[in-house]
């Protein structure tokens, strides 16, 4: 079963146009395995990115560098994964 | 299985076989109201049941509303499954639902991507695809959301079988799909078209594939906000209201456009709830919470349906 140890879904209120279009840049990059859940298409919807642990630090370092700000929204999947299966199987004693 | 729908809990997460065998529960108490009709099988040969509520009549125009087209979006099957049960106990004590199904019938599929849906529970809880499998690529799936017959292959779609919007080799090439247009083909008398989705609490009506206005634009749009109206009244929940391509992004391949263009004009797609920030991973306490909510503007449509025929 797949994993999510230390992977963080991290929130960006886009604030320009500009910002949507590295962001963009970003959700093309195809080798660090971003998982958009809400996709970078306008300043009135906030995008959801899940960040694997391994490209936790380039993103971040993306993000800072063009001074785009986030938020955390998520600091580890694996532990809220953790959480709803034990509800399950608690629920199903 | 289940000896009662009383002992269910409707405030968790549960499996596919688990729903499935409530359905058989829920149907067998409500037996001169709904019955449970097998549309086909999916890719990996699990059956996939709609809930046909019906008080009788034949070909009475319906409502058809379906949960969980994306797999990892837990909520909208759980909200499926809070849905079928209201309208089980609600029927005959409340006179406005009990009035829509003296005339007409309403077709509530819960689990629309059952393969996904297991996908989801046994190997990756990330899933939102389909499970079949793309020639000449080690990636599986299609994006259900992207497979149908309304600007299929246009932009918003990904041609590229690893990505999540995988629009599919062609249109209604998903056998889970296909199964639903036959069914809605067939019975020719669909006059509402509702996919419920998660999350970013939204309320969308057509076009996802053009940005142009559909002609029953302001119609839609004064609906969706007077569904959304009561949405909000039960806790504070805020939503969008506007046509997919306008609140969200252009999007082709989209079920809604498709009943939308076959002439089914009230044909809506919920994104429910993400009060906890917790994306696709809401916790089972708000399941009830979202469901309810969802409810009240789900009636206001069907309500809105059943007063202006066409």
């Amino acid at each position: 079963e797949r994993v999510f140890t230390g992977d963080q879904v991290i929130r960006v209120n886009v604030q320009s146009e500009e910002q949507i279009k590295l962001l963009q840049a970003l959700e093309a990059a195809e080798e660090q395995e971003l998982d958009f859940w809400l996709h970078p298409v306008s300043t009135e919807l906030p995008v959801d990115i899940r960040v694997p642990r391994s490209s936790l630090s380039s993103v971040k370092e993306y993000l800072d560098a063009h001074g785009i700000p986030f938020s955390v929204m998520i600091n580890n999947v694996q532990e809220l994964l953790n959480e709803e299966k034990a509800a399950m199987e608690e629920n199903q004693r | 299985r289940e000896r009662s729908t009383r002992s269910f809990n409707f405030g968790a997460y549960h499996t596919l076989e688990t729903i499935y065998s409530w359905m058989d529960t829920l149907v067998a108490q409500h037996a001169n109201l709904i019955t449970k009709q097998e549309v086909g099988r999916s890719y990996e040969n699990r059956p996939m049941y709609v809930l046909k509520f019906s008080t009788g009549g034949s070909n009475r125009p319906a409502i058809w509303i379906d949960t969980g087209i994306h797999a990892r979006e837990w909520v909208s099957q759980a909200t499926g499954v809070w849905t079928a049960n209201k309208i089980a106990t609600d029927y005959g004590t409340d006179a406005s639902l009990t009035s829509l199904l003296n005339t007409m019938d309403i077709y509530l599929m819960i689990l629309t991507n059952p393969d996904g849906y297991a996908y989801t529970h046994s190997s990756d809880r990330m899933w939102r695809k389909t499970r079949s499998i793309n020639s000449g690529y080690s990636c599986r799936g299609v994006d259900p959301n992207r497979n149908w017959d309304a600007g299929f292959g246009g932009p918003g779609a990904s041609s590229y079988p690893c990505s999540d919007s995988y629009r599919g080799p062609s249109a209604h090439s998903e056998i889970e799909v296909k199964n639903v247009v036959n069914l809605i083909k067939s019975h020719g008398n669909f006059k509402a078209f509702i996919s419920v989705h998660a999350y970013s609490q939204l309320l969308m009506y057509p076009y996802g594939y053009s940005c142009n206005n559909v002609p029953d634009q302001p119609e839609l749009d004064s609906v969706g906000r007077a569904a959304v109206q009561k949405l909000t009244s039960l806790y504070g929940t805020s939503y969008k209201v506007g046509s997919i391509c306008k609140i969200i992004y252009q999007a082709s391949g989209g079920s809604i456009d498709w009943s939308y263009n076959l002439g089914i004009k009230y044909s809506y797609a919920f994104e429910l709830r993400d009060t906890g920030r917790y994306g696709f991973i809401l916790p089972s306490s708000q399941i009830i919470p979202t469901a309810s909510e969802t409810w009240l503007a789900l009636k206001h449509i069907m309500e809105y349906v059943r007063d202006h025929p066409y």
